[in-house]
């Protein structure tokens, strides 16, 4: 079983082997991987191992081969139905990032309450009324909901979706979120990056 | 000397610590904050000994004083003074992220380039022309620069912030960046969120 530290880092591992496809290399060391980490090279080696991926001795690592198994330990490989709730600045942002379909990541809703939010088009899709929510998670087989609306409505928000059918919650909202046990929630919080530059700036 | 790994932890540390002082905690043990950060006891006890941090044997630390240890390395006691590059719905998100003012990073200047959004307020903050980012970041001492313009501008813009006088970069554009050995950058993706929600989803 993989230890928690090991899966938090899994999607550094997978962009770092992505950036090395996009550079054209087919192997990469444990020395040139863990400097693209900012890890040892020993806690690359650990990590791989403990999944299952060992590689070629004094060689490295085939790139493409250990992206793909990075990919379907993370369930990239699946497709996930993706809809945000709050179509406003950040909501708007999320839905026009080009990357996330690359991923897995399908949007395939939008949800808003004002009046003239409703009905506009954001990167092909339209904006639906939130009240027809639990219909429309139904009929699109939408497993992921993102809540980028103001804290004091993201439980709300969560508890529709979430009893829609909705299965992975992913919150940016600045709210204490409840969800059932057979529901999974990542809290997003953009503070903790502006903090890591802060850490850096001080101990330069 | 302190490890990445628990360096990486610290944010997670300070904003667990916020929430313990929000709900009226004055003592926390190593379990109950373990638990909030998803990590074992032992890896906190760890964590904190390595920066000088002893809890009380058997009791556990005390919150506040914890809190502003932590906040004094991250070095959110000072005060930075910051500037967006490109109001455009990220970048408008992270002008009115009301928490982020919270927390010694002030957002004194927001910069664009379209004529229809320079002049234009958010967040009582005024978007200058780009044109005059030397100028403005001299005069208002900004230190960092939040890059939100698209990713074939990004490093174009990172050039004049930094030739300006910008001393830590926070990145949001999807673009591999070059900046000299003085200055700090982190590379915020929000694909790693969702790529841990697919991960925990899929190994329900
Ligand atoms: N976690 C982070 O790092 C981070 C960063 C920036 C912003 N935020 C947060 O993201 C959220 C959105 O920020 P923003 O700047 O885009 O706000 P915004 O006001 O521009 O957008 C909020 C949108 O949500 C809609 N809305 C409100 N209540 C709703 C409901 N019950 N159902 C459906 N839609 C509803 C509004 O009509 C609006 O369009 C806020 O909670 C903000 O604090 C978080
Ligand atoms: N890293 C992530 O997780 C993440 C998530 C969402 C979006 N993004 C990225 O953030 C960026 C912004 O996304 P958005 O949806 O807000 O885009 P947007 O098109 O709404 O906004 C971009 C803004 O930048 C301005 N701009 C362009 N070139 C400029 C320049 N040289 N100088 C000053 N201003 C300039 C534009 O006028 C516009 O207002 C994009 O690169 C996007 O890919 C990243």
């Amino acid at each position: 079983s993989i230890s928690k530290a090991t899966i938090d880092r899994l999607p550094l591992y997978f962009r770092a082997l992505r950036n090395a496809q996009e550079e054209g290399l087919d192997i990469i060391s444990s020395d040139e991987l863990g400097r693209r980490l900012s890890i040892t090279p020993e806690q690359i080696r650990k990590d791989l191992t403990s999944f299952g991926q060992f590689g070629k001795k004094g060689v490295g690592y085939y790139v493409n081969e250990l992206k793909k198994n990075v990919s379907n330990i993370l369930g990239l490989d699946n497709h996930w139905n993706m809809a945000i709730v709050g179509v406003g600045h950040l909501g708007a942002a999320l839905a026009n990032y080009q990357n996330l379909g690359m991923l897995g990541f399908q949007l395939v809703a939008l949800f808003d309450r004002k009046p003239e939010v409703i009905g506009t088009t954001v990167n092909h899709v339209q904006v639906e009324d939130m009240e027809r929510v639990s219909e429309i998670v139904h009929e699109r087989n939408i497993k992921i909901g993102v809540i980028t609306v103001p804290a004091a409505f993201a439980q709300d928000v969560a508890d529709r979706l979430i009893s829609a059918g909705v299965k992975g919650i992913w919150n940016f909202a600045p709210a204490k979120m409840c969800v059932p046990d057979d529901v999974c929630i990542v809290n997003e919080d953009i503070f903790t990056g502006l903090s890591t530059l802060s850490y850096h700036m001080v101990h330069m």
